[in-house]
């Protein structure tokens, strides 16, 4: 499903050079349950723009269903990103005069393949699945800072997407609303979506079936979760 | 130092009333070492906004340090955000077209009480104690989420303030990044300063002297930590 082979990021910064990804191959079938881990600065969250196809690798390949995601053009990658990807960026990256509904069904309105009336209907669904259904009307800095996040979590999943990319899904959320989250994504795994996860969290990261740890923009371990 | 009498907040949303605070009447004394803690949407945002005097309340009395805090006038209350207290933000607000060093130094230059030179050296300083040295030069949009929350911090801290307010201080933190913020609480925390911090993390709430329980905007909760 997912084949990177030496993917590698540098950022220029005047005469510095930053090497946030070195050389990461990996592979992951579909299907899989993957917690990416490491520490602050590690380049987790540059190998998720990769993979999520919004940013282009230094060097390096990236094969995403069988295809070189290089030789893809902007339509194609559009369609990619949002039929087959749900991501959930660190930061949210919410529409701040937008609704939480709205902000939800936007991926829907998208793809242009449901009516209004259903994107809303969905949006609502999925609003009530991370526990928001009363807060739909709310504008994000009306929002608390898990409550931003859920939404986030709500839009990414809103086009039942193949491959969900999470980065740091519970950072913001307590125990209770971290464990609802966890759940949902558990339960999409058991119906076939892969699921990748970066985390702090070693609890976390123990639901996953397969932890890898990056460090300094390499990938130093790659094992398979013996407790799951 | 802070005295909250009923401390009350409601947002009017069209025809229906938001109680994100509900009479919360709390006594910290200086020195303390508070973590507080709740679910998402409970609160604890809003009151740390009320205590930062970022936010007014609907009704009941906020005393800090034996003033009443309405009856400041916009002066008097940037004078005591700026000296008194350093504000953490959940969502870090650093300034996005700023350096890490221009962000951390912000708030001496805004005191005029240090020359450039030593604004400089000391945002130096503390970017070094949150393990950030060699990225002083990037603006916010160039670092990884946990390092943009070490300089929020760092910018925190950069005028000693009696007070330190920190909302999620290590969400975006891994073990390692997190213990080492944690430890220069402690720190501060020993040599007299009051700090207060919202944690979703209970091994984080298990390093502070007391733990206030939110539920639903109310106080639900407020015990010493014996183990500490
Ligand atoms: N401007 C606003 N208008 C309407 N409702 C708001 C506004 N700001 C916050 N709220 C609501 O007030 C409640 C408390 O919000 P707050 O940000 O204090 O929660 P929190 O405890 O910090 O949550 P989290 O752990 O998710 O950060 C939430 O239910 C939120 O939806
Ligand atoms: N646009 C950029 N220009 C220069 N350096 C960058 C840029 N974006 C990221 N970096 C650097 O690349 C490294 C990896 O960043 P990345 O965001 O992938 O880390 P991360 O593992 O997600 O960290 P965190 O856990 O803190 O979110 C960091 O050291 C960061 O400073
Ligand atoms: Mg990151
Ligand atoms: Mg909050």
């Amino acid at each position: 499903l997912i084949v990177t082979r030496e993917l590698t990021k540098v950022y220029a910064m005047g005469d510095v050079q930053v090497h946030a990804l070195r050389s990461v191959s990996l592979t992951i079938r579909s299907g899989e349950y993957v917690a990416i881990m490491g520490p602050s600065g590690s380049g987790k969250s540059t190998l998720m723009n990769l993979l999520g196809c919004l940013d282009t690798p230094t060097s390096g390949a990236y094969y995403l269903l069988g295809e070189d995601v290089s030789t893809l053009n902007d339509n194609q990658l559009s369609e990619v990103r949002n039929r087959r990807i749900g991501f959930v960026f660190q930061t949210y990256n919410l529409l701040p005069r937008a609704t939480a509904l709205h902000n939800v069904q936007l991926p829907l309105l998208y793809a242009h393949r449901v009516s209004r009336a259903e994107a809303r209907r969905r949006a609502l669904d999925a609003l009530q699945q991370v526990g928001l259904s009363d807060r739909a009307e709310h504008r994000p800095r009306e929002l608390s800072g898990g409550q931003q996040q859920r939404v986030a979590i709500a839009r990414a999943l809103i086009n039942n997407p193949d491959i969900i990319l999470a980065d740091e899904p519970t950072g913001n959320l307590d125990t209770q609303s971290g464990a609802e989250i966890l759940a949902l994504f558990d339960r999409l795994n058991e119906l076939g979506h892969t699921v990748i996860l970066v985390t702090h969290d070693h609890s976390v990261a123990a639901r996953c079936k397969r932890v890898v740890q990056l460090l300094d923009g390499r990938v130093v371990s790659d094992e398979l979760n013996n407790a799951s």
